[in-house]
């Protein structure tokens, strides 16, 4: 019943971090959350590099998805 | 068993990461 509302949410986060609507979040877009998010640059790489699956350097929706998947049920999805 | 703690830190950053959003998203009203 939660996933229609873990997906909207999903949507969000990526929006906040896809500040040109590009429709993909580059490691460029990542660094530039620090200082709107109490992260360093190298825990925003880290996430970055942990969310880009296939390591491609594009961050689509459906990767960002799914890494939220994962921090909010586990690792049940894969 | 390293591979081991470089999955936590992982994970632990990207839990970081989600709330971070997350309170951003509810704690800041705006003007």
């Amino acid at each position: 019943p939660g996933q229609h509302t873990m997906l909207g949410k999903a949507h969000e986060f990526f929006q906040i971090c896809d500040i040109e609507d590009k429709g993909f979040i580059t490691r460029r877009d990542m660094q530039r959350l620090h200082g709107e998010l109490p992260l360093s640059l190298e825990e925003l790489e880290n996430v970055f590099d942990t969310l880009d699956a296939d390591g491609n350097g594009c961050l689509t929706l459906e990767e960002f998805t799914t890494g939220f998947s994962q921090f909010l049920y586990g690792d049940q999805i894969s | 068993d390293p591979n081991m703690k470089a999955g936590t830190t992982s994970e632990g950053v990207l839990a970081n990461f989600f709330n971070s959003l997350l309170s951003k998203k509810t704690g800041s009203p705006g003007p």
